[in-house]
């Protein structure tokens, strides 16, 4: 799975996400990629949200969608909010995998509880960080 | 002006310093660092944060060496069955296609079904219709072909497992079961 999340100048935010799903899944099986509020959110009033992990679990816990309602209805930051789902119920639940996620601030988290995720950020100033292990 | 900013993975799992070599690890950071300054060429010209997603995924799909796309991973039928969504977060809407083979990016497709349909969510030979009919790029499913997919589904095979796309480092016992426990009364 790939993804990708981003704050433009205007102050719009937007997330993508695009996968291969799992190998040798059964014929129809889909994760939570394509699915909206699962494996990809996105609100100008909180935050974009792309997800890769075990899809079942993003699906079930409706991770992308939830750290948005965390941050919107309880006013949480979106590294507690991502830090709340991802390290905590994703993980009582079994689910394996990680988000990035941008908020209408700029603020940023690339937040899992696997071993490694790929990931990388480009700031305002051009400056590029990529990250493969924990 | 807005902080502009953007960020991009390219799969969790079970990633381990013990499994990656040098090479590998180039060749990952250097994938990411191209999605990254092609989102950002965008976003640096007062483009949309829409247009800088889309343009970071398209370029981490034609790199085999992500499950997305190119290098996507087999079904147990061998073949590669491909998803994507996007989400503007300023309108709400929404973009999506599911269990895609021929599309070379599925990415391209969801934005086309947000932007140019009055649903969020198309599947299949209908998905691949749509996007056709719009002038996405329509490819022969070998083009995702990757010997390095193909080997893994292989051991997924021999297993009888199926696996997450970046677990293969895991002992193949950690690998999901083909079939859930069967539960006898």
């Amino acid at each position: 799975t790939v993804g990708a999340v981003a704050l433009d100048a205007n102050g719009n935010l937007a997330a993508a996400t695009s996968t291969g799903g799992m190998t040798n899944k059964k014929w129809g099986r889909i994760g939570d990629s394509p699915i909206i509020g699962a494996g990809t959110y996105a609100n100008n009033n909180t935050c974009a949200v792309s997800c890769t992990g075990h899809g079942e679990y993003f699906i079930r816990d409706v991770v992308a969608y939830d750290i948005s309602a965390l941050m919107e209805y309880k006013k949480l930051s979106l590294k507690d909010a991502a830090e709340e789902v991802v390290m905590k119920k994703l993980v009582t639940d079994g689910g394996e995998g990680g988000i990035i996620a941008v908020d209408k601030d700029g603020n940023y988290t690339m937040t899992f509880n696997s071993e490694g995720m790929y990931r990388g950020v480009i700031t305002a100033d051009g400056k590029v960080w990529v990250g493969i292990y924990k | 002006m807005n902080k502009i900013i953007l960020v991009v993975h390219g799969g969790a799992g079970t990633i381990t310093k013990q499994s990656m070599t040098p090479e590998k690890e180039k060749a990952y950071t250097e994938g990411l660092t191209v999605a990254l300054e092609a989102g950002y060429k965008i976003l640096k010209n007062r483009g949309s944060s829409l247009d800088a997603v889309s343009a970071a995924v398209v370029t981490l799909e034609d790199n085999p060496l992500f499950n997305a796309g190119k290098g996507s991973v087999f079904t147990s039928e061998g073949k590669n069955e491909m998803d994507a969504s996007i989400m503007d977060g300023k309108t709400r809407k929404a973009g999506a296609v599911a269990s895609v083979n021929t599309i070379k990016n599925p990415i391209k497709a969801a934005r086309l079904v947000m932007d140019k349909s009055p649903h969020v969510l198309m599947t299949g030979k209908g998905a691949i219709r749509f996007a056709q009919e719009n002038g996405l790029e329509i490819v022969d499913s070998s083009y995702f072909h990757t010997d390095f997919r193909y080997d893994q589904w292989q051991k997924s095979i021999k297993h009888d497992k199926i696996q997450l796309d970046h677990s293969g480092d895991k002992d193949p016992k950690g690998w999901l079961k083909t079939e859930t426990e069967k539960k006898f009364g």
